[in-house]
């Protein structure tokens, strides 16, 4: 702020959001979306009795270069997007999947006419990473 | 969208139906699995798999559903209720290490009840149990009968009641063999204030025969009620409305890949299966926590 004139390497304040801007994080960042179906839609609710709604969510978005410190990904995951990007593109880059899962109880009707709770695992997407 | 055209495009052996084919055909989603059992079934998520397997049995032999009995299903709605949350999330208790619970009711050609009011008043009925949902990777941990009776009749402050089991063993070429009855005295003391349901626990009776391979169930059950706790002559009018016939109760712990693992889940989100989870973390089993710490 003392000096009068602006340093060189600091656009002038007229530009600040484009300077900024190259730092910014993808805005279509890898992160968790909501979805929510209900088993009437599937016509499932004749043998789904609970629950009504079921929100499975997914995983969608890019996966920005420091993938390793905002997703904990492996190192690989960083060397895959080096291969992406210096060597060979048609190397995929790394994708955006789920990373943990909370389960998910049922109650259903069964064919002979009796009635079954049960628990699934990995149902319910619950945090993101990219590999 | 290109990796979905092959699929289309490709005759996989599941003649999968394309999604625009849908149109013309009921939206059913089973439909759009893969047809041939097994077929890319592994693809499917577990409860889609559970659910494709079990729709196409019954769809395949075009056998219709049978509806659950209605007390049954209020009982299992309440049970569900206190297991899980709205949106589905298993509620974590402590001593809750079941993932399964299965609620089958009798057949029907074999219920006959008959009340002898010499001594009281008795009811006994015949069951016949068909266990075919029971999968080999299911494990028996509690076992109970179902009584419901119908409270709006004005009925005694507490009855004391005594069950009586024995089952009728089956011979392999299914003849009627000589019963091999064992019966376990039960006393039961329980004021029919409000309670429409009774549970009675048969685990120790019914843990050999349900982990012997059997699908059939065949007990008879004698319920013998006296009022209050002195025994007293039967009174004019029978203690208990007769009940309906009970249903049988499997909580089950279910140890295949799909199924949650209660105690493995320490409250927070699973890792992803298709990444190894470290060795040495406490998730595995508790003692993982102690053992690292002295250890380290």
């Amino acid at each position: 702020e003392e000096s009068p004139k602006a340093s060189p390497a600091s656009p002038a304040a007229s530009n600040w959001s484009q300077y900024f801007n190259q730092f910014q994080f993808p805005r279509d960042e890898c992160e968790l979306h909501t979805f929510r179906l209900s088993f009437s839609q599937l016509r499932w609710d004749r043998w789904i009795i609970a629950p009504h709604r079921y929100s499975p969510q997914y995983c969608k978005g890019e996966c920005p270069r420091a993938a390793r410190y905002r997703y904990g990904s492996a190192v690989h995951t960083m060397v895959q997007n080096i291969i992406y990007e210096k060597l060979d593109p048609s190397v995929p880059r790394p994708s955006c999947v789920p990373a943990e899962y909370s389960p998910l109880s049922v109650l259903t009707i069964e064919p002979d006419g009796s009635i079954a709770y049960k628990e699934y695992e990995d149902m319910i997407a619950t945090k993101c990473t990219c590999r | 969208p290109h990796s979905r055209d092959r699929v289309a495009s490709e005759q996989p052996s599941g003649q999968l139906v394309a999604p625009e084919d849908t149109s013309s055909r009921d939206l059913n989603p089973l439909l759009w699995l893969p047809q041939a059992p097994g077929q890319g079934s592994a693809l499917l998520p577990p409860l889609l798999k559970a659910l494709s397997e079990r729709g196409q049995r019954s769809w395949a032999r075009g056998v219709p559903r049978l509806q659950p009995d209605s007390r049954a299903l209020r009982y299992m709605k309440r049970l569900y209720k206190m297991s899980a949350t709205k949106e589905g999330i298993p509620k974590a208790h402590k001593g809750h290490l079941y993932n399964t619970v299965r609620l089958f009711t009798p057949c029907s050609e074999c219920k006959h009840l008959h009340g002898n009011l010499g001594k009281g008043d008795i009811h006994s009925v015949d069951l016949l149990f068909n266990l075919d949902r029971v999968t080999a990777l299911e494990h028996l941990l509690k076992s109970v009968l179902l009584y419901s009776f119908d409270t709006s009749a004005p009925l005694s402050s507490s009855l004391t009641c005594t069950c009586h089991l024995s089952t009728q063993e089956q011979g392999p070429s299914s003849q009627a063999c000589p019963s091999l009855s064992h019966s376990l005295p039960f006393s039961l003391h329980f004021p029919l204030r409000k309670r429409k349901w009774v549970e009675l626990d048969v685990t120790s009776f019914l843990q050999p025969l349900i982990a012997a391979p059997r699908r059939d169930l065949h007990v008879a059950v004698n319920v013998t009620c006296l009022l209050g706790d002195a025994p007293s002559t039967a009174p004019p009018n029978p203690l208990l409305p007769s009940p309906v016939p009970p249903s049988l109760l499997l909580y089950l712990n279910d140890t295949s890949q799909q199924a949650h693992r209660r105690w493995n889940s320490a409250g927070r989100g699973r890792k992803n299966p298709a990444f190894p989870r470290k060795r040495t973390g406490s998730l595995l089993h508790p003692a993982g926590e102690r053992a690292s710490r002295r250890r380290r």
